[in-house]
């Protein structure tokens, strides 16, 4: 563990935390993508598989088990709690081009030829392209809720923060995650655009507006 | 040594 990776950590949390903030408190989740919330939950399980069998510490256990509920719980929210605010209409991105893809990927790319291992590449090929849902939708829309751009800065944050965390871990211990490092740096350049927009506007006051 | 990922990280 290192301050990068905890930082990226922490900003996740909160990433999830403001979400869940902003459902609540506007008692809507209109501007939000039901299908990247569904990757998500795809996301965590399908990589922390492992909580059923290895344990790494405390805290990685008390993530995951977070992970997993708070990304269900949201699924609950929007499609049942919050279900007339849900505009399925308007979120139409095709996802089987993503988990299509990113299944091949896994049975391609992975450490070993066990079901745990692929799963867990998958996981890892789906979490970097699991944003494009929601921000295909925020172009569509071509604006957004400040709260709701907050929440993405978080998660994109998180993201960029995993990066000095393998660079650091790469001089400290000689190691380096191939799978991991890849995706994570095709994952963090999907926000590359929604960060200049969040910097140049929504952090000067002005509400996150796409250029027509 | 196994070949596995960063499965230490989230």
């Amino acid at each position: 563990m290192n301050i990068f990776r905890f930082f990226g950590d922490i900003s996740h949390l909160a990433s999830i935390f403001i979400l869940i903030h902003k459902i609540h408190t506007s008692r809507s989740c209109r501007g939000i993508s039901f299908k990247t919330q569904v990757l998500y939950v795809a996301v965590f399980v399908t990589r922390y598989l492992d909580l059923l069998y290895s344990w790494v510490s405390l805290y990685n256990f008390v993530m995951k088990v977070f992970f997993i509920a708070s990304s269900c719980y949201i699924l609950y929210l929007m499609k049942v709690r919050f279900r007339p605010t849900n505009d399925p209409s308007i979120d139409t991105f095709r996802v089987e081009y993503l988990v299509g893809p990113c299944a091949v990927l896994a049975l391609i790319f992975n450490y070993g030829y066990a079901v745990t291992e692929v799963l867990w590449s998958f996981s890892i090929f789906l979490e970097s392209v699991a944003i494009l849902p929601q921000l295909f939708m925020l172009q569509r829309t071509g604006e957004a809720e400040t709260i709701t751009t907050h929440y993405l800065a978080a998660l994109g944050a998180y993201r960029t923060l995993y990066i000095p965390n393998w660079i650091y871990r790469y001089f400290s211990e000689g190691y380096v995650d191939p799978i991991a490092v890849t995706a994570g740096l095709v994952q963090t350049g999907l926000y590359l655009d929604f960060f200049y927009v969040y910097f140049t506007k929504v952090l000067q006051g002005q509400k996150f507006e796409l250029p027509a | 040594d196994t070949p596995e990922g960063n499965k230490d990280e989230l």
